[in-house]
């Protein structure tokens, strides 16, 4: 087949096999269909060339050099997928330093994306920003919704400020927000939302697009006070690489209205996880 | 006894700006993340001994059960580095695993954790048997796991789990569940492994 079809029950994600890729999102309950496409890309970091007015991408400043270089998956690795009676998986290794694992849930009705990014290679000398995109077909009319500290959600309006008129210089960046909850847009007839596990930048650079930035690792200091650049690393002793972020986002498509509910009850579940403890005894359960 | 002070005190210093954005310098992200895991090493014994005190019921019906002693949760499980889950239940140990629901609805929500047996039993606290699927540990993953275990704790694992155990878990709200997971008998359904399919890029 061309296509392969994951997920237990209500919810069905679509993989074109050919391109190895997410092309579509089912959910069979609410009636939702909706195009899909999902891949990872890196903002080459402005690099300080030592004039006055040249501003570094570091710690404070998320500067982009140019446009966006996709990473296009290793198409020597294959897409693999495992179905059992609890979860489905699909493991896509999209490069050397980029793993991705997309799980459904028995009795979820979102999609979990684990992604394990690093360390970023920068021995050309070239400092990246990775991030992760989901594109839909929602008309979302460059308006789109960040959470306030993980509180109320704020509409934002791409390459627009309510209060002044807005020169756009950073057509990028200038569009970036904090995400610490999520981020959603919506059409007339769906809405399309990401919860994190953590605080990432975020973003819709474009009509139906959601953005999260996982990764960043930069050569020059921004100048702003910290006096060194991002780049951080974990050692063994002497041996030291750059840092390997694991972290999970999650996502779901529902009919115009109804995300709500979602976003603030499973927004609480992720902030609040289930604890675990274990401890051993012998002999029969009872 | 042990307090939760410590991780208090390193939760103010860690609302600083610097701190929130990362806008500082890495050996003060250093310091922050040493101080983080010292307050969080401190408290986990206070849940320990949470958890002992609110399964005191349990613990009267089954006494060799010892949470106060024996319990530990596993900060590493996101990169499948838990010494407390992976028991050899082959020789006749049951892994006790208590799963608590800090929020106030019930939820029941997918638990997995490394396990390195391939036939375990999972039971509910009545005895009933839940069902459970297992999914490989991938070799890309275990290495992650080595890296960093050595990296943050200076412990190189000597255990190398096989399988992701995940089963369903249903927990009251603000309240517990507690989950018991042995080795399987010969009538007993054990775990569903994953059947694994392959998208080669070629085909």
């Amino acid at each position: 087949s061309d296509t392969v079809t994951v997920g237990l029950k209500n919810l069905k994600l679509v993989y074109s096999m050919r391109e190895g890729k997410l092309t579509q999102y089912i959910n069979s309950r609410s009636k939702v269909k909706e195009s899909l496409e999902q891949a990872f890309k890196y903002y080459a970091g402005y690099g300080n060339d030592g004039t006055e007015t040249a501003q570094a991408s570091g710690a404070y400043i998320f500067r982009p050099n140019d446009s966006p270089s996709p990473i296009t998956p290793n198409r020597k690795s294959p897409l693999t997928v495992f179905r059992g009676p609890i979860v489905h998986e699909v493991h896509q290794q999209i490069n050397s330093w980029i793993y991705q694992t997309t799980r459904l849930y028995k009795g979820k009705e979102h999609a979990e994306v684990e992604f394990i990014v690093g360390p970023i290679p920068i021995d050309d000398g070239v400092g990246k920003e990775i991030a992760t995109e989901i594109k839909t077909n929602l008309a979302s009319d460059k308006t789109f919704y960040t959470d306030s500290n993980g509180r109320d959600f704020i509409e934002r309006v791409r390459d627009y400020r309510e209060d002044w008129n807005l020169e756009v210089n950073q057509p990028v960046a200038g569009n970036y927000y904090p995400i610490n909850l999520g981020i959603y847009l919506k059409d007339k007839s769906k809405e399309f939302s990401i919860l994190v596990d953590r605080a990432v930048g975020g973003s819709s650079i474009k009509d139906g697009q959601l953005e999260l930035m996982v990764h960043r690792r930069l050569v020059q200091d921004d100048s702003r006070g910290v006096g060194e650049p991002l780049n951080e690393t974990v050692c063994i002793h002497d041996n030291c690489t750059g840092l390997t972020v694991l972290g999970k986002y999650y996502f779901r498509i529902d009919p115009v209205g109804e995300g709500a509910r979602w976003r603030r009850s499973f927004g609480q579940e992720i902030y609040s996880p289930l604890l675990l403890a274990f401890t051993e005894s012998e002999g029969h359960w009872g | 006894g042990p307090k939760t002070d410590s991780l208090a005190e390193a939760l103010a210093i860690v609302q600083h700006h610097d701190a929130v954005t990362g806008t500082e310098k890495q050996h003060v992200a250093n310091d922050y993340a040493k101080r983080l895991s010292i307050g969080y090493t401190e408290a986990e014994k206070v849940v320990a001994e949470s958890l002992a005190s609110l399964t005191v019921g349990e613990t009267k019906r089954s006494p060799q059960i010892k949470f106060q002693q024996a319990s530990s949760d596993c900060p590493l499980l996101n990169i499948s580095y838990c010494p407390a889950s992976e028991v050899d239940l082959s020789n006749g140990k049951n892994l006790v695993v208590v799963v608590y629901n800090p929020l106030g609805w019930k939820r029941e929500d997918i638990i997995r954790i490394p396990v390195i047996n391939e036939k375990i039993v999972v039971r509910d606290s009545s005895g009933k048997k839940i069902q459970s699927q297992l999914l490989p540990i991938l070799d890309a993953f275990l290495g992650l796991r080595n890296y960093h275990t050595v990296a943050y704790l200076g412990v190189s694992p000597t255990v190398k789990p096989k399988y992701w155990l995940a089963f369903s878990a249903t927990v009251p709200p603000l309240g517990f569940s507690t989950y018991y997971l042995s080795n399987a008998k010969k009538d007993d359904a054990i775990p569903d492994k994953s059947d694994t399919a392959y998208a080669s890029w070629k085909k």
